[in-house]
């Protein structure tokens, strides 16, 4: 465990917590891609498959299960909460999330780093977790005002990933055999998909104006 | 037992 991974991993609890904390405090879900969080959900459930074969240690369980129970309560929020649920715009969340689930999945099929269900499925979660947010942005394009939690998560996501970079560069040179470039490129891809997300949520941090992104 | 294979990270 180095700095970079523990902030990285830090910072995507935290952009879960701010979730679940703006849903199920103000009981509204305006402004978050149910796609998204299903998509989310789905990686979980497809990357922790080990969660009970390979102990590694406490730490890793406990987020892992934190991982699991928050994406799936925030699913069951904005799907079945009888408040929440009725501040979700379906009519704008209309990203055909499904289209993304089948390529991901051929791809992990095809390049893996070993041919075993648990490792396809662990590919899987990977390149579907690179494309996961793009509903939700989508949907920040479509509607254009971002209220403040909603462009926080966008943004406590984007900065997991980016921290993640720096965890894999710095266990690069210092883990000898550590070479995952699945992993690099997914996260890489990842994270240069929050790219202009980050470029107009600083520049309307900087410039003290509410945070718009261009139609 | 963290072998070769195994994904140590979330």
């Amino acid at each position: 465990m180095n700095i970079f991974r523990l902030a990285g991993d830090m910072t995507h609890l935290a952009s879960v917590l701010v979730l679940l904390l703006k849903i199920h405090t103000i009981k509204s879900c305006a402004g978050i891609s149910l796609k998204t969080q299903e998509l989310y959900a789905l990686v979980f459930a497809t990357r922790y498959l080990d969660l009970f074969t390979d102990y590694i240690s406490l730490y890793n369980t406990l987020m892992k299960l934190i991982f699991l129970v928050s994406s799936f309560s925030i699913v069951w929020y904005i799907r079945h909460h009888k408040i929440v649920r009725r501040s979700y715009d379906k009519d704008q969340d209309t990203f055909r999330h499904y289209f993304l689930v089948l390529p991901c999945f051929l791809l992990a099929l095809v390049i893996n780093e070993k041919f075993t269900v648990k490792e396809i499925m662990w590919t899987f979660s990977l390149y579907l977790e690179a494309v996961a947010i793009l509903p939700q942005l989508v949907l920040l394009q479509r509607t254009r005002n971002i209220d403040n939690l909603t462009g926080q998560y966008v943004f406590l996501l984007g900065a997991y990933r980016s921290l993640y970079i720096l965890n894999w560069i710095y266990r690069y040179f210092t883990e000898p055999h550590y070479v995952h470039w699945i992993t690099w490129i997914s996260g890489l891809v990842q994270t240069l998909l929050y790219a202009d997300f980050f470029y107009y949520y600083f520049q309307s941090w900087k410039n003290n104006v509410k945070l718009e992104l261009p139609a | 037992s963290v072998d070769g294979d195994v994904h140590d990270e979330l």
